[in-house]
């Protein structure tokens, strides 16, 4: 029964930027993930990707993918990235433009800024189902440890480890400040 | 794998070859790059927490499994995108002021010796001695395992602190070789740190929205140099959890020192259990 499987395996999928984003904020821009889940393809593959598209001057937080490796290429645009590696060191800082590729290893954190009106990019991953942890934010790892475990972690006292957990309401993607929106306009 | 790596003609029982000291306790590793561990794609490593003793929260890029070879305490699990659903209660409301926010946080587990804890790839956990007798864990990384998509060395990540990475030092032993001198100085300038603190100071203040004084701990750069990877808790570490359950062992065996209560029918006394359930 191949033939009504897998010969007529549905093998296209869009996500690109007029398809309907998993994660959008009209100020910062928006993400679309394509995995073995909504294209089951990728499960023989064990590839996945997702499209990004990220305003001027915002910023997808510190995060790392938990079980992949990220082949990130720049579609459109520019951005400052910055990858850390396990010692805490700064291994990539610098400009990703149109064409050019950074691969970024499993469990090593990265976060971009976009540098131009509208940065594009796709990131390939070696894994059909990847998991983002993200570093800050809502929903980040900081912001699910409890308050004193935060407090001690980083020696800080109990209102500084608060605004730690809370003070950023965006869980991926983080808007211009006012002052840079302002610029911007 | 690299070939050769299981062509082993005697094998030795291994005792660890480093010990990390920190302020609430130490960790030991034996080394990755021997030949067995090589050949079976592990790395091992012990840890002992003193008591109030805080293990920071910390990720690797293979599974882990952790023992419990010793003491009892806490420890918690950060799965991404997971809802934080440990409530602390609201603070009564007082005259003139807003109500204190309640913490959230993902589920706290109590664990006590003879416990595994099974730790999937990348996901953060951190643990906690809450109690006098020091906690020792003995943990295992499956470096060979599928979801670990970088080569054999194991490596942990840190979310805070400045303190070595307990397996860096082989790391460079690895590379070394010829480079064996440049590796010596680069031990000696690179002291490890944590993964916050290769981020530029701008990038964390914007994704965090806090001040540049909480930026510099997030890095790691208020640190006292020997707090390491296990600080102390100075009073205890509160946090909002359930009540430690007595061992199901321990309630069995308490089933069976009760004695059975004598309930008269017309045959006489008759014993009946005194756990009577529907």
């Amino acid at each position: 029964g191949i033939d009504e499987t897998i010969c007529t395996m549905r093998l296209r999928q869009n996500i690109g930027q007029n398809s309907s984003p998993d994660i959008y904020n009209p100020q910062a821009g928006s993400i679309t993930t394509a995995t073995s889940l909504d294209f089951p393809a990728l499960w023989l593959l064990k590839l996945s990707a997702q499209y990004g598209s990220l305003r001027k001057n915002a910023m997808f937080v510190p995060h790392y993918t938990l079980n992949a490796n990220s082949i990130i290429y720049a579609l459109n645009g520019r951005a400052l990235v910055q990858v850390v590696n396990c010692n805490g060191e700064r291994v990539f800082d610098g400009e990703l433009q149109e064409g050019g590729v950074l691969i970024v290893p499993q469990n090593f954190a990265v976060a971009a800024k976009s540098q131009s009106d509208n940065f594009e990019y796709v990131s390939f991953k070696t894994n059909d189902r990847p998991s983002i942890g993200n570093l800050a934010g809502a929903n980040s790892l900081l912001n699910a440890l409890p308050e004193e475990v935060i407090q001690h972690t980083f020696n800080l006292k109990s209102q500084q480890a608060r605004q730690v957990k809370n003070n950023n309401p965006f869980s991926f993607l983080v808007p211009p400040q006012e002052s840079q929106r302002r610029a911007v306009a | 794998p690299q070939q050769n790596e299981c062509q082993i003609q005697k094998l030795n029982a291994l005792k660890p070859d480093n010990r990390i000291e920190s302020e609430g306790g130490f960790i030991e590793t034996w080394n990755p790059n021997n030949k067995p561990f090589q050949c079976a794609g592990v790395a091992l490593s012990r840890c002992t927490l003193n008591r109030n003793a805080l293990r920071r929260p910390s990720y690797t890029n293979g599974p882990q499994e952790i023992y419990i070879q010793q003491g009892k305490g806490i420890f918690g699990m950060i799965y991404p995108g997971c809802p934080s659903t440990f409530e602390e209660p609201q603070q009564p409301q007082q005259r003139g002021q807003s109500s204190r926010p309640q913490d959230r946080h993902q589920k706290i587990y109590n664990f006590r010796e003879g416990d595994l804890i099974a730790v999937p790839t990348g996901v953060a956990w951190w643990m906690y001695n809450n109690e006098d007798t020091p906690v020792v864990a003995v943990s295992i990384i499956d470096t060979n395992s599928l979801e670990n998509q970088l080569d054999q060395m194991p490596r942990r990540f840190y979310l805070a602190g400045n303190q070595e990475q307990e397996f860096l030092k082989y790391q460079q032993q690895q590379q070394g070789g010829s480079q064996s001198q440049k590796g010596k100085q680069q031990e000696e300038e690179n002291e490890g740190s944590n993964i916050l603190s290769g981020f530029a100071p701008e990038f964390l203040k914007e994704a965090f929205g806090v001040n540049m004084q909480i930026v510099r701990n997030l890095q790691g750069e208020n640190e006292e140099e020997d707090s390491g990877a296990i600080v102390t808790v100075k009073g205890g570490l509160r946090v909002t959890a359930p009540a430690m359950r007595k061992p199901q062992q321990e309630e069995d065996d308490d089933d069976e020192e009760e004695q059975p209560q004598c309930v008269e029918t017309d045959k006489g006394c008759q014993r009946q259990s005194k756990r009577s359930r529907n």
